[in-house]
């Protein structure tokens, strides 16, 4: 089925706040270079999916997603 | 299991906590309740005592709030983050907040979060433990409705929290069985609720130092107080609990913390209702509910506010007629009589216990009704009373429960 891009957009934003929140993610805003930022988010990403047991793909699937909508407690899960 | 960078921890065993507000969502009893077995899950299974505090400065200060709420970690709303929780440290460390936009409840329902399963997460941050990512484990950051009749803690957070603080002290060596189920209890529509009156300093009693156990067959063996509790009796001194159960044979060895953490040893006084499914415990002038492990909140509270006047500072043994619903409660030389129905003191009391009770010349330390007969305890001996007649039938020895 084809993505609607205002809803992949929103997702992004979604998933970015989350791993902020939870995964001691810092997006680089100033950063010339978006594929590092892409990189370091996937990166963490792949750190979510590995905690919760999910495939480790660094992609926002669908499973991913599902997961980071979780009603949860407000403590990183990393150490940070 | 996880911890926090260079894993913090309470440097001591007594904490305190004070729950500054409460959500609408709930009863406020319902809510001192949830958070009560939930600092009991923690206490159960470390050294670690919990003390409410109703002003000042706790260790583990409790509240609920909306979106922004004075630190730099705002709630969101309905859903997303629930809770949070501070590890301890000095000033906010050990600190929960819960999101005041969730619809809470005591219940696990698909249209709120259960208090009891949040607040025992939380508490477990208050108390040292990062999240885990054992599905099924308390720690897990992810909310998961489940039921909480009997909840008992998942093993990995009890090797997390343990690897913090260690086990309980003075385990049995034997391992502890469960009390028996609660059977369906009777409510009386003439109990009126007593106000619980917040106190200014802690709540916990004043702790004592603890003698080695005494043998069973010591003939010199006493008690400070022995209740029935679900059809099992416990015999209480100092820190240490006898258990006789008809569900086991022989006589359990437990000690006050084992059963009650919260609770500290020396007992004045305790008995059953039984169709309540209710024990109180007494100690000084105060005196606590439990129903099997849980302490009911509300407690301690003064035991003027059974009918004694002020001059009685504390009472030696308390038994319960279950025929009658007649408590009675014996200090120095005079007892009462208690109407559990009414909860009141009957009209013509105190009265000598010599007049009344033929035989029983001195102070009764300790009582138990079994059988429909009485045991008063007296220094190293018991007293068997008809109840109706109130006539001695035998002396035996204290501890001849044992099996000596």
């Amino acid at each position: 089925f084809p993505v609607v891009p205002e809803k992949e957009k929103e997702d992004m934003q979604f998933a970015k706040k989350y791993l902020e929140n939870f995964y001691d993610f810092k997006e680089e805003k100033n950063s010339l270079f978006k594929s590092k930022n892409l990189n370091h988010m996937a990166e963490k990403v792949r750190e979510m999916q590995s905690f919760f047991g999910l495939e480790v793909t660094g992609k926002l699937n669908r499973k991913t997603l599902d997961m980071m909508k979780q009603p949860r407690c407000g403590i990183p899960d990393i150490r940070a | 299991y996880s911890t926090f960078p260079q894993s913090p921890k309470w440097r001591k065993e007594d904490v305190t906590y004070r729950i500054l507000n409460y959500t609408p969502d709930m009863l406020q009893a319902d809510v001192d309740e949830a958070i009560a077995k939930a600092f009991q899950l923690w206490s159960s299974v470390t050294p670690l005592r919990f003390t409410r505090l109703y002003s000042g400065q706790a260790d583990i200060m409790i509240s609920f709030a909306a979106g922004f709420h004075g630190d730099f970690y705002s709630f969101d709303g309905p859903g997303g983050t629930l809770a949070h929780a501070y590890p301890p440290s000095s000033g906010i460390g050990g600190d929960a907040h819960f999101d005041e936009d969730e619809n809470w409840t005591k219940f696990t329902t698909y249209s709120g979060y259960n208090l009891f399963l949040v607040a025992a997460h939380e508490l477990g941050h208050s108390l040292g433990l990062g999240h885990s990512n054992v599905f099924g484990a308390l720690m897990y950051p992810i909310y998961m409705a489940t039921d909480t009749r009997d909840y008992r803690l998942p093993q990995d957070d009890i090797d997390g929290i343990q690897a913090l603080y260690g086990p309980p002290r003075e385990s049995p060596v034997l391992p502890t069985k469960a009390f028996p189920p609660q059977e369906p209890t009777e409510t009386t529509s003439a109990e009126a609720p007593t106000q619980m009156l917040p106190r200014e300093e802690p709540t916990a009693m004043t702790p004592s130092k603890t003698p080695a156990r005494p043998e069973d067959c010591d003939p010199h063996l006493t008690f400070d107080a022995i209740t029935t509790l679900r059809g099992e009796i416990l015999f209480f001194k100092g820190s240490y609990v006898w258990r006789r159960s008809p569900y086991f044979s022989g006589i359990e060895h437990d000690t006050i913390s084992s059963f009650w953490p919260s609770l500290a040893p020396g007992f004045d006084a305790a008995y059953e209702i039984d169709k309540k499914d209710r024990v109180l415990f007494f100690k000084d002038d105060q005196y606590w509910a439990v129903s099997g492990y849980n302490i009911e909140p509300g407690f301690p509270r003064p035991i003027q506010n059974l009918g004694f006047p002020t001059s009685v500072r504390k009472i030696d043994a308390a038994v319960h007629d279950q025929k009658t619903k007649k408590t009675y409660f014996f200090a120095g030389n005079k007892y009462w009589s208690f109407n559990e129905n009414t909860q009141s003191m009957e009209r013509g009391y105190p009265r000598k216990i010599a007049s009344d009770f033929q035989g029983i010349g001195h102070r009764v330390d300790a009582a138990l009704q079994n059988n429909g007969l009485f045991y008063f305890f007296h220094e190293s001996n018991q007293y068997e009373v008809d109840i109706k007649s109130k006539k001695l039938i035998r002396t035996m020895k204290s501890n001849s429960w044992f099996n000596c």
